[in-house]
């Protein structure tokens, strides 16, 4: 699932 | 993508677009911190390092090259343009910015999600923004005069934080394990860093008088 933490956020 | 997180970005793009115009339609950076901008160029470049390797949306890597573009031009604007960089106010910007880079470093060494170069440099990026208003607060107390664009600068950069954490509670409800306490803490540290701000900002917005901080 990616890496940790919300990387999903800029 | 909740309506926070969009917002929170939306207005966070609006302050380096705010900061943008003001510097390129009326060739001036008065009252603008380099130390600032430079701190935001480095998280950045620090913080999307993964920009071409770990695709997410089309939405976040368009903003992740708007918001790299615009810092670094910002700054390319503040020391290189021929015009900008004498309206450049450096007796009174003289925050020592690299005091705050190291600390942030070795923090981000000591507390990050996985020991590698890339979620160290993460957490680095993430420390480094919670303090990069810093130098651009101490001038605005030094030099006092807060221009109203310098104001709306910082304003926004204040909502799009409070916006955050609006997402970062919204999350929390709406998805399982959403917890990321180095982002929340350096969320929670940075906002606050805003709060005597916004008090002066609005105090003045509503009496209707010049923004003025106390010494």
């Amino acid at each position: 699932n990616g890496p940790a933490g919300p990387h999903d956020e800029l | 993508m909740n309506v926070f997180r969009l917002a929170g970005d939306m207005t966070h793009l609006l302050s380096v677009v705010v900061l943008l115009l003001k510097i390129h339609t009326i060739k001036s950076c008065a009252g603008i911190s380099l130390k600032t901008q430079e701190l935001y160029a480095v998280v950045f470049a620090a913080r999307y390092l993964d920009l071409f390797v770990h695709f997410v949306s089309l939405y976040n890597t368009v903003m992740k090259l708007v918001f790299l573009a615009s810092s670094f031009s910002i700054v390319w604007y503040m020391k290189r343009h021929k015009i900008v960089r004498r309206t450049y106010d450096k007796d009174h910007d003289t925050f020592r910015h690299y005091v705050l880079v190291l600390p942030c470093l070795l923090l981000a060494l000591l507390i990050n999600e996985k020991f590698t170069f890339r979620e160290v440099m993460w957490a680095f990026s993430i420390y480094l923004e919670a303090v990069a208003i810093f130098p651009q607060l101490v001038l605005l107390q030094r030099t006092r005069n807060i221009d109203n664009l310098t104001g709306q600068y910082v304003f926004f950069l204040g909502a799009y934080r409070v916006l955050y954490i609006l997402n970062w509670i919204y999350r929390y409800f709406t998805e399982p394990h959403f917890v990321h306490w180095i982002s929340w803490v350096a969320g929670i540290v940075q906002t606050l860093l805003y709060a005597d701000f916004f008090y002066y900002y609005i105090m003045s917005w509503k009496n209707n008088v010049k923004l003025e901080l106390p010494a």
